[in-house]
């Protein structure tokens, strides 16, 4: 454990306290795509099924159950709390998530480390972590309305993906036997999308619209 | 051990 992992890990526990606490105090999830939280909860539920064969640390597993317990809940709360339910932006939150799933399945059958189920599930959620922002993105787009919890949220999902990468090129360099191409390829797709993003975040606030 | 190593990531 490097000071890279443990702040991007910190990075990504905080973003999604930040939903959770927003979904939870506010009662509202305006601005937040369901999809993209669906898509974070299969992530989750492929990649942590070693939990049950595979023990790392106490560290790991707790932040694994952490994941699994938040993202089901944000889903939960976006489709089943009444109050937060209304909230929702249904109309605009249209992104079809299975053109995103099917090619991740597909992409991990092709293309993985050892051909078993839970290597193949594993590898599919890193494919799926990289693109699962996209729906949200496009929400923020078609709403262009980012309001701080859901901007702040962004950005720290946004940090954890580059200490993620910072944290992969320390170990390499410390670990003699550390390479991981499909990790490395699909983190770096993923951190590009937020890039991409946080490009677009600037120049709407350089030029002076800021925030809503 | 190259598993565990991969795997010892969030």
């Amino acid at each position: 454990m490097n000071i890279f992992r443990l702040a991007g890990d910190m990075t990504h526990l905080a973003s999604v306290l930040v939903l959770l606490l927003k979904i939870h105090t506010i009662k509202s999830c305006a601005g937040v795509s369901l999809r993209t939280q669906e898509l974070y909860a299969i992530v989750f539920a492929t990649r942590y099924l070693d939990i049950f064969t595979s023990f790392v640390s106490v560290y790991n597993t707790f932040m694994k159950l952490v994941f699994l317990g938040s993202s089901f809940s944000i889903v939960w709360y976006m489709r089943y709390h009444k109050a937060v339910h209304r909230t929702y932006d249904r109309e605009q939150d249209t992104f079809r998530h299975w053109f995103l799933v099917l090619p991740c399945l597909v992409l991990a059958l092709l293309i993985h480390e050892k051909f078993t189920f839970l290597e193949v599930l594993w590898t599919f959620s890193l494919y799926l972590e990289a693109v699962a922002i996209l729906p949200q993105l496009v929400l923020l787009q078609r709403t262009r309305n980012i309001d701080n919890l859901t901007g702040q949220y962004i950005f720290l999902l946004g940090g954890y993906r580059g200490l993620y990468i910072l944290n992969w090129i320390y170990r390499y360099f410390t670990e003699p036997h550390f390479v991981h191409w499909i990790t490395w390829i699909a983190g770096l797709v993923q951190t590009l999308l937020y890039a991409d993003f946080f490009y677009y975040y600037f120049l709407r606030f350089i030029g002076g619209r800021g925030v809503e | 051990e190259q598993d565990l190593e991969s795997k010892d990531e969030l």
